[in-house]
């Protein structure tokens, strides 16, 4: 038996918005620790890690060690789809061996209650061990700002080459039409703190990554008002969204290399 | 030229 609470549904409409585009079909594993979610690209580029802990429902129930669902993402947005946006959200499933999944919406006044019974399929996940790293650089930096850079870069080229200095993080582009640099700098003297960015660089970093998949990344950007990039010369990139009181998402991006 | 490198060159499937 399996019986997750949800009273801010929001944040699993968001959740699955932000990885449709990259993930086609993914196993979510129910455990004592969350609800989670590990998938790549077709490609092996990059990679969707989310974490809803246990906690943040208002109700967790999840009896059976790990129970991985395989679920189409798009089936699934569709049905999130109907969830108003200030519903409780309830994912229910019988267990292993039950090839069904139900989402009850309720109405934040219990007026209307919904429920959509949706088909779990089979997947083949490949799941990767990730090692906590050390990072050359970390920027934390307003997600809407990091959204609107990556919109922008992707008019003038395909890759960007992101490089942390003392100065700051800059982004960087060319393509045929010409070429394009955003420096932001550290700034802690903000108002409110999630508009600060902030730079913790152990050396300076220098990395290319397509812009496409950025420009999927950004979708999280509801999720959370600030964004985090973590940086290593020989590491894929991390870009982590915090969803608020309850866990994360994070994507990891492989670098272009020089050939 | 750059070449777009796979996840799997940095992380192993467990």
């Amino acid at each position: 038996m399996l019986e997750l609470r949800l009273v801010q549904g929001s944040l699993l409409k968001k959740v699955i918005e932000s990885l449709k585009d990259l993930v086609n079909d993914a196993n979510f594993d129910c455990s004592s620790t969350g609800f989670s979610l590990q998938a790549m690209d077709s490609s092996h580029v990059a990679l969707m890690s989310l974490l809803l802990r246990s906690d943040g429902f208002e109700h967790y129930r999840c009896d059976h060690g790990n129970f991985p669902m395989g679920m189409k993402l798009e089936n699934l947005s569709k049905i999130l789809k109907c969830a108003g946006n200030d519903d409780i959200i309830t994912i229910k499933a019988d267990g292993p061996g039950n090839d069904t999944v139900t989402f009850m919406f309720e109405s934040p006044s219990q007026e209307k209650i919904a429920d959509y019974e949706m088909k779990l399929m089979d997947i083949d996940s490949e799941h990767l061990g990730i090692p906590e790293a050390e990072f050359h650089a970390i920027v934390r930096m307003p997600s809407s700002e990091f959204a609107r850079i990556c919109k922008d870069l992707s008019s003038i080229g395909d890759t960007v080459v992101i490089s942390v200095t003392k100065e700051g993080i800059k982004f960087s582009t060319k393509g045929d039409i010409g070429t394009a640099n955003v420096v932001c700098r550290q700034n802690t003297t903000v108002d409110k703190p999630e508009d600060a960015t902030i730079i913790e660089m152990q050396q300076p970093v220098s990395l290319t990554f397509a812009l496409r998949y950025m420009n999927s990344f950004t979708k999280a950007t509801p999720l959370s008002n600030t964004v985090t990039i973590s940086l290593s010369s020989d590491l894929p990139v991390v870009v982590e969204y915090k969803i608020a009181e309850m866990g994360y998402i994070r994507f990891y991006l492989a670098p272009k290399i020089e050939e | 030229p750059e070449m777009q490198a796979s996840l799997n060159s940095f992380y192993l499937f467990l």
